[in-house]
């Protein structure tokens, strides 16, 4: 158990550092066990370093870097064991432009081994989507799905 | 395995019975605020066996039941199906193509069925065992909950590595 | 004492029953004092109903109706008492396009009387703006103004 | 009253002095992710007398203080100043405009000063006491903070009603 247990996380964490940087173009982020010895009684921290910038305490990280951040460890766990699909609500939101393209470019270079299910309000999401499903309430209270095409979705 | 179908009907804010039918690839679900897109997502988590109903966003687990609204009357169960294609052998079950459903009534009363045949929840758990899908590892992560992976304390963070190993 | 208080609670619950359906083109909200007999002790609960929906606990909320009713509060406080400036940091994140332009419409109503400071990535808030104030960080760690022009805004 | 400037150098991501010039009306403040937006917010609540560390998302008041970058040191001070129009008198003040300024240095030592002299924390919360701006009021919403005007309990809700008493 504790052998399988450190194999993983060594995977985990070969994969954060490497997904880190190239969703920040830069930096540098890891995670740390911090009882190496009892590995399955440890703690897991995480580091993270954005590019130019000191190292600091996640708490100083800003909204859009602290879920980059989590998307970057969420990609390492799917990368260290493919899960067959994946449901995501509005993780995009706090996500400027630039941050939402480098996202989306991932999701799509992951989605030929997981299926995805992304609930989002943006639009550069919305595109880059194989199959859209629209959910309204045109009789109030009641959910139903509608066809959508993508100029009226938002 | 992947996803091919959802039937959802009475659970939530779905008072008909509403099918999504799943390619591969990236599904995306948009519609404006309030229509229903997180309950969508709390249908998955709840036919995987969720069991919290504050995981669902209700204080008690009557409140996936469609309560009614202003033209319709609340109804008395909710029930929701996902088909799952297995043609892989991810599941280790004969079958090439692999349904589960749950039910839930108004006194408590929960129903699990797979391949329409009625079983227990913990069928329906060791069935996904090995798969990585489920209602605790990473498969539906919630609105407003990607933060959590930070501001959770280490030892969570290790139980989320450990369902990963 | 109380009575300040009870003039105050009547002001900012009127004003929230009548921001509310406004802002959800419907429905209804109210505050209510869980022990009447004690305002200064007693709670204050918020009850919120949208447009043709069963009357719910704020729990059932979506993520944009919680954050509309939220809204619908906080413009009620500044009605009953206007403050001179109000610093509002991305509270327009989780809207759709709908409830983003009744917002707008709502903060321009009240920009006569308050001075408002609104952090956004949303382009319909810039748009709605007297003025844009670009921050940026050429220099990686270091945060610097820029002059904005709308276009490359977001 | 309203804002007219504010002015921030050594503060948090701010490390060369940066001058915020405002008129009537909406400002919208815009840029990348972790550009330094909600930091200009911290700035705000921190003149004003901000005494908690986690409250301008830090662990240590030190925190605020510019902490050095690739190219830049640490500095040693961090200082804010608010300059705000008082030409309707509602700071009970003699004065046209006034500036308050709030200066930390590493050793924890605070210095605040009010149009230019240097008072005590207590003469710049007194002076606010019934303009409702402040630290506590609605002055500054922070980022995910507006749901938890619903989240908090009944008792804390009233307490917002009562400052605006
Ligand atoms: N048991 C129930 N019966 C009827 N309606 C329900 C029930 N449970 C939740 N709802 C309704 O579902 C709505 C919330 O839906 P949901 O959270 O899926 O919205 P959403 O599409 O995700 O919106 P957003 O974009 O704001 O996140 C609420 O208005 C709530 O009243
Ligand atoms: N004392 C400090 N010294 C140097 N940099 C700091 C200091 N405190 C915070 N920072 C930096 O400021 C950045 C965060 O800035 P801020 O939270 O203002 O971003 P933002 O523009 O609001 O971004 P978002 O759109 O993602 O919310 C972080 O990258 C953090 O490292
Ligand atoms: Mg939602
Ligand atoms: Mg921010």
């Amino acid at each position: 158990i504790a052998n399988r247990f450190r194999q993983t996380f060594a995977a985990v964490q070969g994969h954060f550092r490497a997904i880190f940087p190239r969703l920040f173009t830069g930096g540098q982020a890891d995670l740390v066990l911090t009882d190496p010895d009892n590995p399955l009684d440890s703690g897991v921290e995480i580091v993270a370093q954005p590019p130019g910038k000191r190292l600091t305490s996640l708490l100083l990280l800003s909204g859009g870097e602290r879920a980059l951040t989590a998307i970057a460890l969420l990609f390492a766990l799917l990368k260290a064991r493919p899960s067959p699909f994946c449901v995501l609500d509005e993780i995009d939101a706090s996500l400027d432009d630039a941050n939402l393209e480098r996202f989306i470019r991932f999701l799509r270079s992951y989605a030929e081994e997981t299926q995805f299910i992304i609930i989002t309000h943006q639009k550069a999401t919305m595109e880059a989507a194989d199959s859209l499903y629209g959910v309204t309430m045109q009789e109030l209270g009641v959910s139903r799905l509608v066809s959508v095409r993508l100029a009226e979705a938002s | 395995m992947h996803l091919k179908k959802l039937e959802i009907q009475g659970f939530k804010s779905f008072a008909d019975r509403t099918v999504l039918e799943f390619g591969s690839g990236v599904a995306a679900v948009v519609g404006p605020n309030g229509s229903g897109k997180s309950n969508i997502a709390d249908a998955i988590r709840w036919v995987l066996g969720e069991q919290s109903p504050r995981q669902l966003r209700g204080q008690k687990m009557e409140d996936v039941i469609f309560a009614g609204s202003e033209s319709r009357r609340a109804v008395g169960m909710a029930e929701v199906t996902l088909l799952l294609d297995n043609a892989d052998g991810a599941l280790p079950i004969e079958f090439s193509e692999v349904s589960i459903t749950r039910r839930s009534y108004r006194d408590g009363e929960n129903e699990y069925l797979l391949n329409n045949v009625q079983c227990r929840l913990r069928d329906i758990t060791e069935l996904f065992l090995d798969s990585r899908v489920g209602k605790d590892a990473l498969t539906v992560i919630g609105q407003g909950k990607i933060d959590e992976i930070l501001s959770v304390k280490g030892e969570e963070r290790r139980d989320l590595i450990e369902e990963v190993a």
